[in-house]
């Protein structure tokens, strides 16, 4: 199990370069539902931008609600992750890795579920 | 593998321009190292479908635009500074695939140290993807897999890929599934 802070000084360059910001969601890790944990409506808005809530939404609260774990099973299952509905060390770990800037979630091939667009 | 809403992909040729943008670059690398490492890029993909790429010096008048952007760049996806997002492209036939100026990009990891460098070969291979209709794949080991890891490679495409590009545009006809499965097998083995 990675803990948040050796998570987060994977990415800490220590060459000058702290401006990551998605490395600040290793202080969620193990955070449980029904909690409230400020600063976790940044997470939701991640989990927004990559198509995993719903792109109406914008004012997120701080609570981790049952949309919120709906969503981190969507996350879990595209991403090959463990499907757990936390916020275990592979999910933030995962979260907090650099990525491609486009939305996970568009028609998948194998399934005939569309389950959203993307605007590209 | 996945693709984009509607399976969009390119119709109007088989052989598509790319060009850099002269503008839009970092200045710690070589225009031809660049060059070199996309020209490698667009090779994987073409390998494995009927689809050739071709460099321009025509910017404007290219198929596939790249460029190296920061912050707002007027796409309204802002780049987000140092790691993060690290790049995107747009779905067939629009051809632009930025890369976010702001990171360390590395066309050598032995030569570069940075503890953030990111290969660029390994994401404009995956922007490539992009490009050609494919959307992010669940299987980890795809070069469609979302993320990538800090001085990371991952550039040869596996299964997964091969068969979503040929499922869009078909196959090269010199492209052997049973040679290239072994090869796979061998990267795993190993």
């Amino acid at each position: 199990t990675t803990s948040p802070d050796s998570m987060a000084a994977n990415f800490d360059g220590g060459d000058g370069h702290n401006d990551f910001a998605w490395r600040n969601f290793a202080r969620f890790l193990d955070a449980g539902k029904g909690s409230e944990v400020t600063g976790m409506s940044e997470l939701k808005k991640y989990l927004n931008r990559f198509g995993y809530l719903p792109s109406s939404d914008t004012d997120f609260t701080d609570f981790f609600d049952d949309q919120f774990v709906s969503a981190l099973i969507l996350y879990q299952k595209r991403l090959g992750l463990p499907v757990t509905g936390n916020l275990d060390s592979d999910t933030i770990s995962s979260i907090i890795s650099p990525r491609c800037g486009m939305s996970d979630v568009v028609k998948i091939n194998r399934s005939t579920a569309e389950l959203h667009s993307t605007r590209r | 593998y996945a693709f984009f809403n509607g399976q969009p992909r390119w119709i109007r040729s088989s052989t598509l321009t790319y060009a850099l943008s002269p503008d839009y670059t970092v200045d710690y690398l070589s225009s031809s190292e660049i060059r070199r490492v996309v020209r490698r890029s667009f090779s994987r993909w073409s390998a494995v479908i009927p689809v050739n790429f071709t460099e321009s010096r025509e910017y404007e008048s290219s198929d596939i635009r790249i460029g190296f952007y920061r912050g707002e760049h007027g796409d309204g996806e802002a780049f987000d500074g140092v790691l993060g997002v690290l790049a995107h492209a747009f779905s067939p036939e629009n051809g632009r695939l930025h890369l976010d100026a702001a990171e360390r990009w590395a066309v050598d990891l032995e030569k570069e140290k940075s503890k953030v460098a990111v290969d660029l070969e390994s994401v404009v291979t995956h922007e490539i993807g992009h490009v050609l209709g494919l959307a992010h794949s669940s299987v980890k080991e795809a070069v469609m897999y979302p993320s990538l890891s800090p001085r990371a490679k991952k550039v040869d495409l596996r299964i997964d890929d091969v068969e979503g590009a040929q499922a869009l545009y078909g196959s090269n006809p010199n492209f052997k599934l049973k040679s290239f499965l072994e090869s796979e097998n061998s990267i795993n083995t190993a």
